[in-house]
């Protein structure tokens, strides 16, 4: 465990806290794209089959590879999980009627149809386990299309939708200087569904990260996109 | 050592 990683582990939590409260505070999910809030819970789900298996060990008493980094894995997990279900459900409930269905048009097929195929050619091991987690990887590495699709069509995000998806796109940032901290200090340490996926991800968010420092220097509460 | 996950990151 790394600096970086840490890092990068600490702002992803930021960044649903961030969501939670934004929509808690202005009971509000206006310039939140619904479409990729369930993707991010699909993503969790299909990554983090592996806590039956820590589970599985733990109630049978087999702790011998349970080390501090699975509590702390195990630990995190559990809050993606619960923090982005809650999130969908926020949105599916008290806050369904602020919701920007109308404007949250991209087509979810678009994206899930070649994950699911890339998954089934490029992955490291013929699993299920194995192909879901690799599944996850490259649907979140997309799964923020929707939100960019929904800001492009809104034109500007509220302060706090600008922070989390700031939150959203660094971490992942993160994840590639942990990367390449890890190749340089781990002995055959590699994982290149990961890194390509990772870049991707983290390349979506180029733009809006321009505009987002923008916004940040200019002292502006709400992030513009030009017209 | 070997991990109780399949993968060590999130």
């Amino acid at each position: 465990m790394n600096i970086f990683r840490i890092s990068a582990d600490l702002l992803h939590l930021a960044s649903f806290f961030i969501l939670i409260f934004k929509m808690k505070a202005t009971k509000s999910c206006k310039g939140i794209s619904f479409k990729t809030q369930l993707m991010y819970t699909l993503v969790f789900t299909c990554r983090y089959l592996d806590l039956f298996h820590v589970l599985g060990m733990m109630i049978t008493f087999n702790f011998a590879h349970i080390t501090g980094l699975t509590l702390y894995n195990t630990f995190m997990k559990i809050l993606f999980l619960a923090a982005s279900y809650y999130i969908v459900y926020l949105m599916r409930t008290e806050l369904k009627s602020t919701s920007d269905d109308a404007r949250d048009t991209f087509v979810l097929w678009h994206i899930l149809a070649p994950c699911a195929v890339l998954a089934l050619i490029f992955n490291a091991q013929f699993t299920i386990l194995e192909i879901l987690w690799t599944f996850s990887i490259y649907l979140e590495a997309v799964a923020v299309m929707p939100q960019l699709m929904l800001l492009i069509e809104t034109g500007e995000a509220d302060s706090l939708s600008s922070h989390y998806m700031f939150a959203v796109g660094g971490y992942r940032a993160l994840y590639l200087v942990n990367w390449v901290y890890r190749y340089a200090t781990e002995p055959y340490y590699s994982n290149w569904i990961a890194w390509i996926a990772g870049f991707v991800q983290t390349a979506l968010f180029g733009d809006f990260f321009y505009y987002y420092f923008v916004k940040i220097m200019s002292g502006d509460a709400a992030l513009k996109l030009p017209t | 050592a070997k991990l109780a996950e399949g993968h060590d990151e999130l």
